[in-house]
């Protein structure tokens, strides 16, 4: 996964 | 999600309704930060850049867009509102907000997930906020009549912080592979930063007297 898509929080 | 995730978002969404209600109903931005405010804005516009690129869920487009929308409003309360600028204390909210925005910047772009231009804001975003609040203490340190509202304010704001390193260490133990090292750091950071003011805020409320910040 990318890195931002593992991005999921605020 | 887990549940300390979602009690962490939900104490910042708290945070920023008791300051709202402050404002908008007392009409009132005393012994608020403008500083803090205008950084928190500056720290949202950079960091949901992919709020229209990359779709994680309904909750979270929803809450991207109410912290926004949020802080903006406090800052154009603050600034343009006829009455609430009158009340904002211009005289002790003195910290140089605009010299940490240069070094979290550069920090970013040394210090990226990845280097392109969305990771780089993220990863600003990330630094300015762990320093975001610094104006807003030093505010506080510097009113006597630190008023309810805005010590719950602060007292939400960084419960949110610790919630979200319990939501860091629950995450780390169940998911695999998930490491966030810029942002646990820079949180941890964030989160030691409110250590003194909870410790006056507990004392106060132990002793049911108002909550002063010793200088």
């Amino acid at each position: 996964k990318d890195a931002s898509e593992r991005k999921d929080e605020l | 999600m887990n549940l300390f995730r979602l009690a962490g978002d939900m104490t910042h969404l708290v945070s920023v309704v008791v300051l709202l209600l402050k404002i908008h109903t007392i009409k009132s931005c005393a012994g608020v930060s403008l500083k803090t405010q205008e950084l928190y804005a500056l720290v949202f516009a950079a960091r949901y850049l992919d709020l229209f690129v990359h779709f994680v869920s309904l909750y979270n487009t929803v809450m991207k867009l109410v912290f926004l929308a949020s802080s903006f409003t406090i800052v154009w309360y603050m600034r343009r509102h006829k009455i609430v600028r009158r009340t904002y204390d211009k005289e002790h909210d003195t910290f140089r907000h605009h010299f940490i925005v240069l070094p979290c910047l550069v920090l970013g772009l040394l210090l990226n997930e990845k280097f392109t231009f969305r990771e780089v804001m993220w990863a600003f975003s990330i630094y300015l906020e762990a320093v975001a609040i610094l104006p807003q203490l030093v505010l506080l340190q510097r009113t006597r009549n630190i008023d309810n509202l805005t010590a719950q304010y602060v007292f939400f704001l960084g419960a949110y912080r610790v919630l979200y390193i319990f939501n860091w260490i629950y995450r780390y133990f169940t998911e695999p592979h998930f490491v966030h090292w810029i942002s646990w750091i820079a949180g941890i950071v964030q989160t030691l930063l409110y250590g003194d003011f909870f410790y006056y805020y507990i004392l106060s409320w132990k002793n049911n007297v108002k909550l002063e910040l010793p200088a």
